[in-house]
């Protein structure tokens, strides 16, 4: 493998004389002056500027790009610092490209070292910190002031958000689509059994918390089977819960709930299986209030922002890792598993007739990365239950497909060829479930060294795959088995080996995957399993499947776990090298796609897809050495 | 959709609860 090269015209140069901008960089200058200005008024030093919303979601509203618009750099992960002479940005190997695409030369790229160290080094001492406290969480708060205890630098909290001021009127408004209930046969249980479940939860917790505050807008839509769409790919809507063994209270905007909605709720009673509303801007005063009695609140250390946390006297809080909500949600009961698996049989279906129209049209010199992501969204669109994307479609052709989030716009893509590898990341939301999958392709003649990476990538997948583990395990445990196979030839991938999934909810599905801070792995909960390699200025490859963790059969007694893939796609032919698997490797893969066959193929049938059908069985006849 | 690498910031606390959890 060659190194990435040098004098690249898609990446900003800033040592050069005079700086080398793309034409994709934004230009910060007024933008930084406004926020300095806002700044100084406050007497701060610095300014931190996190990548999340009041919820610590991942994917944020549009309202909520502060630190994308202050800085110009629009990846989801990355936190910014503001002093009165530097700005700069730490973000992880995924969108290390992406940043020196999209920022000037105002900003300094972090790509390791933390966030503490630089503020020690860059603020004086007796310095102020300013930050925004719906904007951090708790346990990114913990860290920070930890680091500068005894530093006499000093975090201040500042409810009045500075980047805001400098946005103006610029800063698009709040979402104001309607909240509505998703019908039952979508639903694993009723509101109320679940409201139940979680107070019994919350009985047995050995703190004896009096109530559960739910911050992650994951929880308080799975809690009450509402949707809406204030995110986009993500269908919630910004609210709390704070629900106690006698009372729950929905924090939200009431005028986006109907009639209908209101009833379903039970909101006109006060008993303990009603929904009692407030307004979405009182949780603060709310939560403080009810801190003020006899009462212990259990809050999320991930999720609860430190504007909410610091209302609460420190004796009256509970602090777990995650709410009881979250371990539940991750164990899918059998109705949801079945919604989240036929989801996954139609959308094979979309990946399947993109594959076959990728292969018709490619040759022709007519389809760019945009074209074709707007072509696969289409074909999701078109489908049962349909809700549009899950995330932004990565369409990724070439050098491209390095970059882990790369995702083509209309204005700046790439041809597809068949010259070169192709990689597709893309996902649906479906009222019956959230999918993601990755198929890397290639239609001509590829390198030696890109089918031995490719093979090792699949090997990857199919070693942790088919892994037989103890119930209870941490993903932790298994993550090295997915690497293995690269790892051997010295080759590796900067991202995490999975995520958990959602019921029409999020794509990336906390506590579930392969890190340290998930959950133990038990029956009911799905993961994705996604090894890749990405050649820096050449290629990507990146093979995605989701997977139900369900009972394995062993020769002794014991509880033991394996996984059971429900992405039915099969891989690329053309860039399996069979010399490197092993007959276990093989025997799994000509079982899994006998199992693509069985799934897939009646559902092709029965739309008369027989082109797609004919290219099913091409692509999963038995493969050996 | 590849998940972020786990941030240096919140492993150790993490791991700490997770070490705990797999010996119970």
């Amino acid at each position: 493998p060659q190194a990435g090269s040098l004098g690249r015209e898609d990446v900003r140069n800033c040592s050069s004389n005079p700086p080398f901008l793309p034409v994709t960089a934004v230009n910060t200058t007024m933008r930084l002056a406004a926020l300095r200005q806002q700044m100084q008024a406050w007497n701060l030093s610095a300014y931190i500027i996190t990548d999340t919303d009041a919820h610590m979601s991942e994917y944020i509203g549009k309202h909520d790009e502060r630190r994308a618009w202050i800085s110009g750099f629009s990846g989801t992960a990355g936190t910014a610092v503001v002093t009165m002479r530097k700005a700069a940005v730490w973000t992880d190997s995924r969108y290390w490209t992406q940043a020196e695409r999209q920022m000037d030369c105002n900003w300094e790229l972090h790509r390791e070292g933390d966030i503490p160290s630089w503020v020690l080094a860059e603020v004086p001492a007796e310095g102020r910190v300013g930050f925004d406290p719906f904007l951090m969480s708790v346990d990114f708060w913990e860290n920070f002031d930890l680091e500068l205890q005894g530093s006499k630098r000093y975090l201040v909290s500042i409810t009045t958000n500075l980047v805001d001021l400098a946005w103006g009127s610029e800063r698009p408004p709040l979402p104001s689509q309607p909240i509505y209930a998703l019908p039952e046969e979508f639903t694993g249980s009723t509101w109320q059994e679940k409201v139940s479940t979680v107070r019994s939860y919350m009985k047995n917790h050995t703190m004896a918390p009096t109530a559960l505050l739910l911050s992650a807008l994951d929880e308080t839509a799975w809690l009450f089977n509402l949707r809406s769409s204030d995110i986009p790919y993500n269908p919630f809507f910004y609210s709390y819960t704070l629900l106690t063994d006698s009372s729950i209270r929905l924090f939200v905007n009431k005028s986006r709930l109907s009639l209908e909605t209101l009833q379903y709720l039970n909101t006109n009673c006060t008993s303990s299986m009603c929904v009692q509303l407030e307004d979405y801007s009182q949780v603060r005063d709310s939560v403080k209030a009810y801190a003020s009695g006899d009462v212990m609140i259990l809050i999320s250390i991930e999720y609860t922002n430190y504007g909410l946390y610091e209302v609460i006297p420190k004796e009256k809080v509970v602090i777990n890792m995650y709410t009881p909500v979250m371990g539940i949600k991750a164990v899918k009961n059998s109705k949801e598993q079945a919604l989240l698996k036929a989801s996954h049989v139609r959308d094979a279906v979309v990946v399947i007739q993109y594959l076959v129209w990728l292969e018709k049209n490619v040759p022709k010199g007519t389809v760019d990365e945009f074209s074709g992501a707007e072509y696969i969204d289409d074909l999701r669109r078109k489908e049962n239950f349909s809700s549009g994307p899950s995330f932004e479609t990565i369409s990724a052709s070439g050098l491209n497909a390095a970059l882990a989030h790369y995702s083509p716009t209309k204005e700046v893509n790439h041809k597809l060829s068949s010259d070169e590898m192709y990689l597709v990341d893309s996902g649906g939301q479906y009222w019956d479930g959230t999918t993601d999958i990755t198929r890397t392709v290639h239609w001509g003649t590829p390198t030696a060294f890109q089918k031995e990476a490719y093979t090792r990538v699949l090997m990857g997948n199919i070693d942790l795959s088919r892994i037989i583990f103890p119930a209870n395990t941490p993903g932790r445990i298994l993550d090295a088995l997915a690497r293995k196979a690269l790892w051997e030839v010295g080759l590796n991938y900067g991202h995490g080996t999975g995520h958990g999934i959602g019921n029409f909810l999020c794509v990336h599905e906390w506590p579930v995957g392969f890190q340290s801070n998930n959950i133990n792995m038990n029956k009911g909960m799905f993961t994705s399993i996604e090894p890749g390699y990405y050649q820096d200025g050449e290629f990507g490859i990146r093979l995605e499947d989701v997977a139900l963790v369900v009972e394995a059969k062993t020769k002794y007694p014991g509880a033991y776990l394996t996984f059971e893939v429900v992405s039915f796609v099969p891989y690329d032919r053309n860039l399996i090298d069979v010399s490197l698997l092993s007959p276990e490797h093989l025997q799994y893969l000509n079982r899994y796609y006998q199992t693509i066959r069985e799934k897939v193929g009646p559902e092709l049938q029965r739309r008369q897809l027989l082109e797609e059908l004919a290219w099913l069985e091409e692509h999963t006849k038995p493969l050996s050495a | 959709m590849a998940p972020r690498t786990t941030s240096l910031a919140s492993l150790w606390v993490a791991s700490t609860l997770a070490i705990l959890s797999w010996s119970n």
